[in-house]
């Protein structure tokens, strides 16, 4: 007998690897002297190239891209900071107390609080010691950053048959993942997602901060990042 | 949509989508 096909649901884990976006450095302007300005123009514009990249990384997610238009731009418009702040989470897991904004921009508790982000880097570090508790692994952490991504919660969106059909394919392509993988734990892709509330409520946090940093005009931004904050808000 | 201009640039811009 031919070994058992492989289940489609595995090829979507091993798809969203593959789609996994290179990584980008913050490169802080030389020029420029330290100060809080520096540090939040250096986050912003390292938040819009990113934003780019994740724009791209949704449409390699299967089934996105068949969204309408209008749905993949309600999506990201609702997820795209939880996205980012999965990834800065996952980038920190290696590191102690420390949030791993790039590889080159590592910021720790003092330099937080220098630039008026010690709220978010406490909110961010509770994330960071749930998921380091749980091991978790680069398959889950791709996995959980599409459902994010599907179960945003977005109140525009148009078609919600396919968005659930969406969302049901990853949560599934997760249960499978856990279920070959994680035997010894049958509740872990439960612990996973119950890891979602307080993603969404740091990254509504880091939102509300950064558009009151907008509102005050200091800080330089970038059209793709101004944009996505006015669509949050 | 015309609010989110690069948005939706970037979206329409297609890199091989997958579909289910």
């Amino acid at each position: 007998l031919p070994p058992p096909a492989k289940k489609p649901l595995t090829k979507i884990v091993s798809h969203l690897l593959v789609a996994e976006p290179e990584k980008i450095y913050a490169m802080p302007d030389p020029s420029m002297p330290e100060s809080d300005i520096k540090a939040l123009t250096t986050l912003c514009d390292l938040a819009d190239r990113e934003l780019v990249v994740i724009i791209g990384w949704a449409k390699h997610i299967p089934g996105f891209s068949s969204l309408s238009l209008g749905d993949q731009m309600s999506l990201l418009q609702s997820a795209w900071m939880e996205i980012l702040i999965l990834s800065i989470v996952f980038r920190s897991l290696p590191y102690e107390d420390e949030l791993v904004y790039a590889e080159d921009y590592v910021m720790d508790e003092e330099h937080s609080r220098l630039t008026g982000l010690l709220d978010l880097y406490v909110s961010i570090l509770q994330l960071v010691r749930k998921y380091k508790k749980l091991k978790v692994e680069k398959e889950e952490f791709v996995t959980l950053k599409a459902i994010a991504l599907a179960n945003s919660d977005s109140m525009h969106i148009e078609d919600v048959e396919s968005v659930q059909k969406l969302q049901d394919a990853l949560h599934e392509a997760l249960q499978d993942y856990e279920s070959c993988q994680h035997t010894e734990d049958p509740r872990r892709a439960g612990k996973l997602l119950m890891t979602l509330p307080l993603l969404r409520q740091t990254a509504t946090k880091a939102i509300q901060h950064f558009y009151s940093i907008k509102m005050q005009g200091k800080v330089p931004m970038h059209k793709l990042f101004l944009e996505m904050l006015e669509a949050k808000v | 949509k015309e609010k989110h201009k690069i948005l939706h640039r970037l979206l329409q811009n297609s890199s091989s989508p997958v579909d289910l």
